[in-house]
């Protein structure tokens, strides 16, 4: 039960990054939360590429729920 | 630790957005 529930916030959490409802994020995306969220611009470009593992330029699901598990649970599950 | 710009940790600026991200959504009528 409590997977089920880390992976609805995961999901609700990406879609508030994902506005275009694309599938993934992009650093634009990200700065979009600039004022939304009470992080700089410059906290929100670190989020992005922490859980941006590959470095790609696009979050995925994956890379997102990956980033939450590790803060909820302090380490990164693959 | 591995510092990033701001001299704040890659852990706690996580940290600090999904914080956000909860209080957002629980803080919102």
């Amino acid at each position: 039960a409590r997977r089920a529930a880390v992976l609805e916030k995961t999901q609700e959490f990406f879609q508030t990054c994902d506005i275009e409802d694309k599938g993934f994020i992009t650093r634009r995306d990200m700065q979009r939360l600039y004022g939304e969220l009470p992080l700089s611009a410059d906290e929100l470009e670190n989020v992005f590429d922490t859980l941006d593992a590959d470095g790609n330029g696009y979050l995925t699901l994956e890379e997102f729920s990956s980033g939450f598990s590790e803060f909820l649970f302090g380490r990164r599950i693959t | 630790d591995p510092t990033v710009k701001g001299g704040q940790t890659s852990e706690g600026v996580l940290a600090n957005f999904f914080n956000s991200l909860l209080s957002k959504k629980t803080g919102s009528p």
